[in-house]
């Protein structure tokens, strides 16, 4: 007799919503037969962390999967990364591998100090070991995602270059030490990198000013 | 009919959302031509809408090829419901009714289809639903809405922000798995959601405790249904895992939640769930160092830490009821007739059935008996800060003869549940574990038993080694305790007859 | 008397070293069985 069940938009319903109140109320002593294929069907169906990633209706044509041999897996790059072992631990805390970084990449990074959400997951150690190139890429022309906000994590917090909000471009600080018997002890040069034309990272010239207000406190 | 042509008007929408950004014009457009077209200008045609495009979305998902894309449908329905949220006028009702009316309609077709006989249901599209919704909140929530160029609007999310987790928690509990058992799996896995656990852990004055607390202890009622003592089914033992392992990654990241929601989850987790019981019990505040709890001279009166009060979040109190004024009228001014009153009190009208180690019923009503003994403990340590540590950590005290005339009167069962109850309150150094150190240790040794000494120094060990013999984590307080107990002087434990009779415990203590 | 928690711990990635690491932020589900990828977390770009 209640107004909720004259209601027609939800009157069908309503009864299947009503009988669920019953076990809150008389929990059954022991699960009936239709609870038990009910939990176990629940059980099959349990949703995993793939059901639980962000959803993403339009994909990004650049982002879209190239054809690739069949051989190569096809699963997102966003593995659950193997337990640390004490080599790749301590290969983390010094900065990434030297071998196959420049002299100029080598004075950029820094140990890797950072402990917020991101430091373990696989994405963010596996951009702690791209080059610039490709950082500056994923920065440039996945705009808005996750692996850009990755990327500029790690040019911000990991190389120490800093984002302009005016111009768009990074900058990086070079500092040097001058030859003996100069004013002053140190040098500093600033460079930024060229998205727009050469692709390139330039230096600056002499009349650049750093004015920390045009740049993002990331 | 109606309904077909919102479908297709759903369905319009979907192939959009695959077209273009989500923050493209023709999105706005889109949803401005659906207010004014009357597809959802009033409560009556919101509904309908959302009933049938829920109703589309969950047949596609039955429909699809399970290793294609199922969700795209779904995944567009929250879009929508999120932007709508956003970007409405709210004339015929406000923010907080729109998204009370959305949830209800999902409940009211997810009810149907779960209930329904021959029944398809599956969890997954309503679990991506919700997932999907909380993470559309999350990217729009960042830096206090700061994507919403809109100042007025920007200021009513950051207010509408509160109400949101908590509705969703509170639609939650609705489709708990006592309630509907086909969503069991997909209950924890939202729980424990990285968009939802953490933020309601963290939402401002600690706001979304206590609806969290609820969909916890949701689950552990499940668990205490269904946990018999001859043999628990398959799918409880999963769903056991997972509630264990999320206690775990709460204790971890949130200790003070478990810390100062403890008494609640105790009276909640099934008796014979001892690990978990540990492990909540075990939680240690980010800062504090622990002294070694095996070292012979640990002397909690150096321990700074063991002065502090720790804070309870549902004061005890509350479940006292009519108790309170006899309970504390004692503490002032002890009497025998308060005592009486006290004592007579905390049995229950009739006996219920709980799955405990070495019980099936209970009589005595556990959760009075854990409401006295906190709030003893937390007056304890109230009047040890407002007066002297001495007028707590003595045997004539009103706090400590209170709890020693309970189980000096009351029957074995009450003797058990009191001890267990002052056991709990063993945990990381602070005042209460402190306090409850001292009182369990005199009670031991005690020689004001008379006769009853055995089975009170039995009923100790017995709720010692309940805690001890489980696979690690030990809170620190009952190490500490049973260290104490270990090197006492007066007392030889392998000389106690209840020790002597259980083999199996005298070669613990033995190698111990 | 329960398990042994340390493979479980492990899965989820907490230490024993004094570095306590937040988790819930990026906690993929409740088994480790359902949790074989990673998921995203929540950031922020600005515009």
């Amino acid at each position: 007799q209640h107004k909720a069940f004259k209601n027609p938009l939800f009157s069908e319903e309503l009864k299947y919503w009503l009988d669920s109140k019953r076990p809150l109320m008389q929990p059954y002593k022991e699960m009936p037969d239709r609870m038990v294929s009910q939990l176990e069907s629940s059980l099959l169906n349990c949703p995993d962390s793939l059901d639980a990633d962000t959803p993403y209706l339009y994909r990004n044509p650049l982002s879209l999967p190239h054809p690739t041999s069949i051989f190569f897996p096809s699963e997102p790059i966003r593995f659950v990364s193997p337990v640390d072992s004490p080599q790749l631990q301590q290969q983390q805390n010094t900065g990434s591998n030297e071998s196959i970084k420049s002299e100029d990449d080598k004075k950029e990074s820094k140990p890797s100090t950072t402990h917020d959400i991101y430091s373990r997951t696989s994405l963010a150690k596996t951009f702690s070991k791209f080059d610039l190139d490709t950082l500056f890429f994923i920065f440039y022309h996945y705009q808005g995602t996750y692996e850009q906000f990755l990327v500029a994590r790690e040019l911000a917090k990991h190389r120490n270059w800093k984002f302009n909000k005016i111009n768009r471009n990074w900058y990086y600080k070079e500092v040097t030490k001058s030859p003996p018997g100069m004013q002053q002890a140190e040098e500093e040069t600033w460079r930024y990198f060229d998205y727009q034309n050469s692709w390139l990272a330039r230096r600056c010239n002499s009349d650049f000013k750093y004015n920390e207000e045009d740049f993002e406190k990331l | 009919s109606e309904t077909e042509k919102y479908y297709l008007i759903f369905t319009e929408w979907v192939k959009l959302l695959q077209k273009v950004e989500h923050d493209d014009e023709l999105v706005t457009v889109f949803l401005r031509q659906m207010v004014d077209r009357g597809v959802l200008s009033d409560t009556d045609s919101l509904i309908n809408f959302c009933k049938a495009s829920f109703e589309l979305s969950i047949l596609a998902f039955k429909a699809s090829d399970p290793t294609g894309e199922v969700f795209v449908s779904i995944d567009a329905l929250a879009m929508l419901v999120t932007k709508l949220l956003v970007v409405q006028e709210f004339e015929d009702y406000s923010r907080n009714e729109y998204l009370d009316i959305i949830f209800c309609i999902l409940t009211m077709v997810f009810s149907k289809d779960h209930e329904q006989d021959n029944s398809t249901f599956n969890e997954r599209p309503y679990f991506r639903f919700f997932s999907n919704i909380l993470s559309e909140w999350s990217s729009l929530r960042g830096h206090d809405f700061i994507k919403i160029t809109d100042q007025q609007i920007r200021k009513e999310l950051i207010e509408f922000d509160n109400y949101f987790y908590n509705t969703f928690a509170s639609y939650l509990h609705l489709i708990q798995p006592v309630a509907f058992p086909g969503f069991s799996f997909a209950f924890i896995t939202l729980l424990s959601h990285r968009m939802f656990l953490p933020n309601m852990l963290r939402l401002e004055n600690k706001s979304g405790w206590k609806n969290l607390t609820i969909l916890i202890i949701d689950l552990f009622r499940f668990l205490d249904q269904y946990t018999g003592k001859v043999g628990i089914s398959n799918a409880i033992s999963v769903v056991y895992k997972g509630a264990l392992r999320v206690i775990i990654g709460i204790s971890n990241d949130f200790p003070e939640y478990l810390i100062e929601n403890h008494y609640e989850f105790m009276n909640a987790l099934p008796s014979s769930y001892a690990q978990l019981k540990n492990v909540m019990l075990a939680a240690i505040p980010k800062k504090i160092m622990l002294p070694n709890p095996y070292d012979n001279g640990l002397d909690m009166d150096k321990i700074d830490s063991c002065k502090m009060q720790p804070t309870v979040f549902y004061d005890p109190v509350v479940d006292l009821h009519s108790f309170k004024k006899p309970v504390d009228n004692y503490l002032r001014i002890p009497s025998n007739s308060l005592m009486r009153t006290i004592i007579n009190g905390v049995y229950r009208d009739e006996y219920s059935f709980k799955s405990g180690i070495g019980y099936d019923y209970v009589s005595v009503d556990q959760k009075l008996v854990r409401a006295v003994v906190l709030h003893v403990g937390v007056e304890a340590g109230l009047e040890s800060e407002k007066t002297s540590s001495g007028a707590i950590f003595n045997a004539k005290s009103s706090y400590y003869t209170l709890l020693f005339n309970l189980l000096n009167e009351g029957s074995s069962e009450v003797r058990f549940k009191v001890i267990e109850a002052m056991m709990e309150q063993l945990r990381y150094p602070n005042i209460h574990t402190h306090w409850f150190t001292f009182v369990l240790k005199n009670m031991f040794t005690s020689e004001e038993w008379g006769e009853q000494k055995s089975e009170i120094q039995e009923i100790i060990l017995r709720n010692i080694f309940e805690r001890i013999i489980v696979n690690k984590p030990h809170p620190w307080g009952v190490t500490v305790l049973f260290t104490q107990l270990l090197n006492l002087n007066n007392v030889k434990l392998l000389s106690l007859p209840c020790v002597k009779k259980v083999p199996e415990i005298e070669n613990i203590l033995k190698i111990l | 008397i329960g398990t042994d928690l340390s493979s479980m711990l492990h899965s989820l990635g907490i230490p024993r070293d004094n570095q306590r690491y937040r988790i819930l932020d990026t906690f993929q589900s409740p088994w480790a069985e359902t949790s074989r990828s990673e998921v995203e977390p929540r950031f922020f770009t600005p515009e």
